[in-house]
């Protein structure tokens, strides 16, 4: 159980990332937005994705249809950024989306392929 | 912990860095920046055999480290208040640039500093990750986890981060297993 100042701690955390970037998306409308869907908003998070290497389309117009790739992508996302891997926009998932964070895309990397190695030792 | 793709890393020992003259902000001494990035480098070198020299000419030096606002000529343009704070390239591009639009904070007082602050020292540290070839790690607790809350603080190497960075450069002969010990601990408490 959070402790009051923890939870005022949460609170003001998600009132910096409301009121605080003209310029920085608010996902919080986008929570549970389910697959199949046309919903405002949709293609500004697929830029985001994009943004950070997760979406691959070259035109960069994306449409507000939540769809298959979409789903791969926030799967991905879920998965690099050590999240439940759900496909779906769920409140953590989206909450970390607006977030302040580094530039440098998460994808084309290279994950460590020597951990099974590791790990037997 | 990752890789950028072909795990590019430096071949030398040691690397000279730079901080912009030009490219900087108005409410920060040059002092204080250099304080900090001094502290961030020793975090790296403290485990790698990597030394970091800190030099005037900025268009010699290795590491190339300034504040830049918006479209800055690199293809990866800031986006003002929080959103990216900054970007580093992988070996042996060696530009590090910071988004000049944040409140940018050197000191401890994050509780009493702005909502939107940002500690510049957290950002460095995870920056110079990448400089030296780390990508980023899917631990929250790690510092070359991606994202960082405003007025937060998180400055010292995981375990994660220092496996990431030991398998490219090898251990510093002067490493102490227990500074990873205490990393570990610190996981261990989130």
């Amino acid at each position: 159980r959070n402790t009051p100042e923890a939870e005022q701690s949460t609170a003001k955390a998600t009132q910096i990332i409301h009121v605080s970037n003209s310029t920085w998306h608010d996902f919080s409308r986008l929570v549970d937005v389910q697959i199949g869907s046309h919903v405002s908003g949709v293609s500004e998070l697929k830029r985001y994705l994009h943004r950070f290497g997760y979406v691959n389309d070259g035109s960069e117009i994306f449409s507000d249809v939540f769809d298959g790739p979409l789903e791969s992508a926030i799967s991905l996302y879920q998965e690099n950024l050590g999240l439940p891997i759900t496909g779906r926009l769920d409140t953590s998932t989206v909450t970390l989306m607006s977030l302040p964070r580094c530039g440098v895309s998460d994808t084309h990397m290279t994950i460590n392929n020597d951990f099974l190695h590791t790990t037997a030792h | 912990y990752t890789y950028f793709n072909g795990k590019p890393k430096w071949n030398r020992d040691t690397l000279t860095y730079a901080i912009s003259k030009t490219h900087k902000l108005d409410y920060l001494t040059s002092e204080d920046v250099k304080t900090v990035f001094r502290r961030a480098f020793s975090q790296w070198s403290s485990v790698i055999p990597v030394s970091f020299e800190e030099v005037d000419d900025f268009t010699t030096a290795d590491l190339k480290i300034g504040f830049y606002a918006g479209d800055h000529g690199d293809g990866l343009p800031f986006d003002g208040v929080l959103g990216t704070l900054a970007h580093a390239f992988a070996p042996e591009n060696g530009r590090l640039h910071l988004d000049a639009a944040e409140t940018w904070i050197v000191d401890d007082d994050l509780k009493g500093s702005s909502e939107v602050a940002v500690d510049l020292e957290s950002v460095a540290t995870h920056e110079i990750g990448h400089l030296l070839g780390l990508g980023h790690s899917s631990q929250e607790s790690a510092v070359m986890y991606p994202s960082l809350r405003p007025r937060t603080k998180k400055v010292d190497l995981t375990v994660d981060d220092v496996a990431g960075v030991l398998k490219l450069y090898g251990p510093n002969p002067k490493l102490r297993l227990d500074s990873l010990t205490q990393s570990e601990d610190s996981i261990k408490n989130g």
